[in-house]
């Protein structure tokens, strides 16, 4: 399974839609402090099934909408579209056929979230298990989040087992 | 679960060993169990000698040594279990300027396998990716993507300016 | 005491929505007692918005936005009660070029009521120094130190070589 | 006070007598990952009364003692030197009279300390009492460890009232 695009709407500082392509290789994200690069991690943990604001940097859920800026008022839903490409490897069972499978969730200010894969509505758990296989969990070592690299080093050994569990 | 623990740690062990001396150049590392007999329950310890240093514990490296002791670590994960894709978000702040060679060099030979997206200030690094995505805020507070492919923009000013707050 | 608390604390205040607005070039930043009743035990909250932002919690601001929002703090505290020196060990490591700019030109300001000492990577940081010395382990594991007069030492390679593991 | 110079030997990585002068204006301190820069740092916080190794990064204040590298042994003793000058501001009262200010620490691997200040033999207190006053006492705002710079920020609001406090 190869990660292709992510489609960002809404969620914290991308008011407006924004669409990013993974070629093959290594794709850099470059830009001033602020200005929004660790938000792209956040919203790949999110539509990937994160459930606990705080790995989002918030209090509550809500706190991942667009809030306003001075020029522009707060939006009442978020976004985020994961595309990925089925090279046949690390492909749950049940999606084998499928060339692409999209993964979308939702939020609105009013507390509902939705849930899809390939524009089907699920559940929360269908999409944290459809990824929990493949390795990039919400709390697997494939996303090293800002700061946070040295943790694995400084972690107890207990913890570190954890993370050799998932690999296992 | 306990014969898959112990065969996914011999083989994380023994990558972990082999990855370590290549992004130090030189040196050895190694990981042990707390409690051999204990596998369902054990801990794991991490064992780093960068080259030309005695054995110290792990809580008097450096900062820039306790990150690269950490990233040969997650890559030897990755090379037992390689994922969709490894994410890194600016891994190589600590680093100093050979060592961001070394470490972007093994970025782009682990590409190789998976994708690697990698957020990042140093410009040796933007210098070694495949593409890149600048994210500006032109409008104060509201963030835009703009794509650039490395091999056509030299990081001229001109990517520098496109970036500037 | 609950009468010089009151007092610095209105001092570092003000000093602190000078010096943020002159780090993030606009936008403003203040400090709020949590219980102002109850000076003796009163926390301290910390808002901060920069330029062309809504105010939102501190926790949502970036990692470059945090360094730069707590070195303004820090550096209120100390123009309102200067220490002998003061020490900053890789505090520019998250900035990008710019605000490293911004970040290294204060220090340079600051140096003028005492002395500042800086660890960093950062070569633009390194420039705006009066006096460097360079830590290098010729001999593995064991530490010296070159001293090198910025004025003098045009930061070629040579104190790159110098330098070099 | 304006610090002058700090003498290290046998300390962390310093196996060698090294001599820090500072000057008036911006010390850098440059060099690759691993070479001994925060360990000056060390050797500043534990010259001016530092009694937690783990402060230190280390588990027990013997840790501090160079500890041998690949071509030499261990050594028995780590000694650091602090000389300040006296420009007449933050000067604690008994030392007002004083061109210079000489403080200095010992530890002997068998656990032994000295302390002195301009060479007359004192406690541990008499070293931590003449910088408290100063406002670089070893949890003040005046050093920043590696690291550490957001933590001001991302702190709980009555631990940055104690940073308050001292500044008054
Ligand atoms: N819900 C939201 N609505 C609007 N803006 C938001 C929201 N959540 C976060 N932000 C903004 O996003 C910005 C942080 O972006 P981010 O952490 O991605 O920056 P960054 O590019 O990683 O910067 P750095 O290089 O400093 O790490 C903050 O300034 C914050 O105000
Ligand atoms: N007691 C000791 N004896 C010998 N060496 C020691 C001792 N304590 C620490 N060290 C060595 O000092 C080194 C760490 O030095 P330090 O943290 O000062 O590096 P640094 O220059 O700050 O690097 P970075 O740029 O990565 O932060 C470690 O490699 C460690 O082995
Ligand atoms: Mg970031
Ligand atoms: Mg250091």
């Amino acid at each position: 399974m190869r990660i292709k695009k992510l489609e960002i709407f809404g969620f914290k500082s991308f008011a407006d839609r924004v669409v990013i392509n993974f070629d093959a290789g290594v794709t850099g994200i470059v830009g001033p402090n602020g200005c929004g690069k660790s938000n792209v991690v956040d919203a790949l943990r999110w539509v990937m099934g994160e459930q606990n604001a705080k790995h989002l940097r918030g209090d509550q859920m809500q706190d991942i909408i667009f809030n306003g800026s001075q020029t522009r008022g707060a939006m009442g839903l978020a976004e985020v579209t994961l595309t990925l490409e089925n090279d046949g490897q690390l492909v749950p069972q049940e999606y084998a056929h499928f060339e692409e499978i999209e993964v979308t969730r939702r939020l609105y200010r009013n507390g509902n979230s939705e849930y899809e894969i390939n524009k089907r509505e699920c559940r929360l758990r269908d999409i944290t298990e459809f990824f929990l296989g493949t390795g990039v969990g919400t709390k697997a070592y494939s996303i090293i989040e800002q700061g946070r690299v040295s943790s694995i080093v400084q972690a107890k050994p207990e913890e570190r087992r954890q993370i050799i569990e998932e690999a296992a | 679960t306990k014969q898959r623990f112990e065969e996914a740690f011999r083989a994380i062990n023994e990558r972990f060993s082999q990855v370590f001396p290549r992004l130090f150049r030189g040196g050895k590392a190694w990981l042990e169990l707390t409690d051999p007999n204990d596998l369902l329950n054990s801990g794991v310890e991490i064992f780093a000698q960068p080259p030309g240093k005695k054995l110290a514990s792990i809580a008097l490296m450096s900062g820039g040594e306790k990150a690269l002791t950490a990233t040969s670590l997650i890559f030897a994960i990755f090379l037992i279990k390689p994922s969709p894709f490894c994410l890194l978000d600016e891994v190589d702040a600590p680093l100093d300027e050979a060592n961001v060679d070394r470490f972007s060099l093994m970025v782009q030979e682990m590409s190789k396998i998976s994708q690697f997206i990698v957020i990042t200030h140093n410009r040796r690094t933007m210098e070694k990716s495949d593409q890149l995505y600048g994210v500006t805020m032109e409008q104060p507070g509201i963030s835009k993507t703009v794509h650039v492919r490395v091999k056509e923009a030299s990081l001229s000013t001109n990517l520098g300016s496109e970036m500037a707050y």
